[in-house]
């Protein structure tokens, strides 16, 4: 996943969990089926828009912090 | 508005509700407590009414449960994903579930079940996640403090689905601080190792050489247990602690951690009279490691080696700072000058000359 800067296998499947959660990731996959490196990047960038955090597109480390904060179950971008 | 997709919402103004269990951590009259507290939130800015109903279906039901539960969303053990609820609708819609694996309080230690009740009946009336950090509707959990005040955001959106409270004393909530909002004033600013941090609300406003954009974010997120609405605050450098004040309390802070034993009261700690109850702004001049304490018109100097209050004060702030008016809301330390602060205005303030040469508006840190 050329996304990640540092190829952390436990940070990709923090950000790939978590935007599957809350960001519709698996389902887009499938439906589109974009290259998952761009996909993955908006994805990321869509979260970091909302959390207020730099909007890189990749997993920074101010990134996946906010993503192992609690938090709600109800998605942040779904139909 | 950012509302769920096709905007459901209740077509009828009077729903009911039904509490299926309970927490092992909480007494019933407590959850009962915390979840009407919640409808209140709601009912008190739209002109919904919530009633509790005990032998039937409510329109929203509420209860806790372990795991996976049959609903495609399954829970995840302690932390992390608390609570889920559902968009507007019959049967399962409305429905919230509570994460049973949580430690639930009703305190500020982490899981209030009042502010998550609130957050996820948001989403039973409608309502979609918020980008503003300090809406109930921000995605991650952000209660730090005791006092509860809905933001603005939320009402706004909300009324768009519901109209407003008939009740002719319409209730307005707190806003988030925007940097650029040339009417932004200050609770207290400080420097903090080498930034400036400027506070509003529950909220701080970091300015540092490597951010290009100051950052917003709660003051919960780096301190727990500060409260919110400061009074002033200054980093005694010299000890690498940020000192907050608060009424007659101080706090005293070290990186990210509450050190231990305070918050303590001003008069004990630093020698004030117990006539001075709160501080206006408060300052520490790096060099001589004295620190100024403003108090309505006058203010007064402590010794931070000695660790008592200089003699001779207080004095008048006209006559020690000519140029900055009778009474200042906050000051910091930067390159060998105070910079004061007074309503929208901020005066600079020259330590060597003694003498204020520039005024400017007190939004000019954040690069608007």
């Amino acid at each position: 996943f050329p996304v990640f800067q540092d190829g952390q296998r436990q940070d990709v499947e923090t950000a790939w969990k978590y935007l599957e959660n809350y960001y519709n990731l698996n389902k887009e996959t499938a439906a589109s089926d974009p290259s998952v490196k761009e996909l993955m990047a908006r994805k990321l960038k869509q979260m970091q828009q909302i959390f207020g955090l730099k909007v890189t597109g990749k997993s920074d480390p101010e990134t996946l912090r906010a993503m192992r904060k609690p938090r709600c179950g109800v998605p942040d971008a779904t139909p | 508005y950012a509302i769920t997709y096709d905007n459901p919402r209740w077509t009828k103004t009077n729903l009911t509700y039904s509490i299926l269990n309970y927490t092992p951590y909480l007494s019933r009259a407590v959850v009962e407590e915390s979840i009407e507290k919640a409808f209140q939130v709601w009912s008190s800015v739209t002109p919904l009414t919530f009633s509790r109903v005990y032998d039937e279906e409510g329109d929203i039901e509420l209860a806790f449960y372990r795991g996976d539960h049959d609903d495609n969303n399954p829970f995840d053990g302690p932390n992390y994903s608390l609570a889920h609820a559902f968009q507007p609708g019959p049967r399962i819609g409305g429905d919230v579930h509570f994460d049973l694996d949580e430690r639930w309080t009703d305190t500020s230690e982490n899981f209030n079940l009042f502010y998550v009740a609130t957050h996820e009946l948001g989403h039973s009336l409608g309502l979609t996640h918020s980008s503003d950090i300090g809406a109930l509707m921000f995605p991650s959990y952000t209660w730090y403090t005791d006092d509860f005040v809905l933001n603005q955001d939320d009402i706004n959106r909300i009324q768009a689905l519901y109209g407003p409270s008939p009740n002719p004393v319409q209730p307005t909530g707190a806003t988030t601080p925007q940097p650029c909002d040339s009417d932004l004033t200050f609770d207290a600013i400080t420097t903090f190792r080498g930034e400036v941090m400027f506070f509003k609300g529950r909220f701080y406003i970091r300015v540092a050489r490597f951010l290009p954009e100051p950052e917003l974010n709660l003051i919960g997120i780096l301190w727990p247990n500060l409260p919110g609405k400061l009074d002033a605050a200054y980093e005694a450098s010299i000890i690498d602690e940020v000192r907050f004040f608060k009424g007659n309390r101080v706090w005293a802070v070290r990186t990210q951690s509450v050190l231990r034993g305070f918050p303590v009261d001003i008069q004990s700690f630093f020698g004030f009279p117990s006539s001075v109850t709160h501080i206006d702004a408060a300052v520490s001049e790096e060099y001589s490691e004295k620190t100024y304490f403003f108090v309505d018109d006058m203010y007064w100097r402590y010794d931070e080696r000695r660790r008592s209050m200089d003699p001779g004060y207080p004095k008048l702030i006209s006559e020690g700072f000519p140029g900055v008016g009778n009474k200042v809301d906050d000051v910091f330390e930067k390159n060998g000058y105070f910079y004061f602060f007074r309503e929208t205005t901020q005066y600079r303030f020259n330590l060597q000359t003694k003498r204020v040469d520039a005024i400017r508006d007190s939004n000019t840190w954040f690069n608007c």
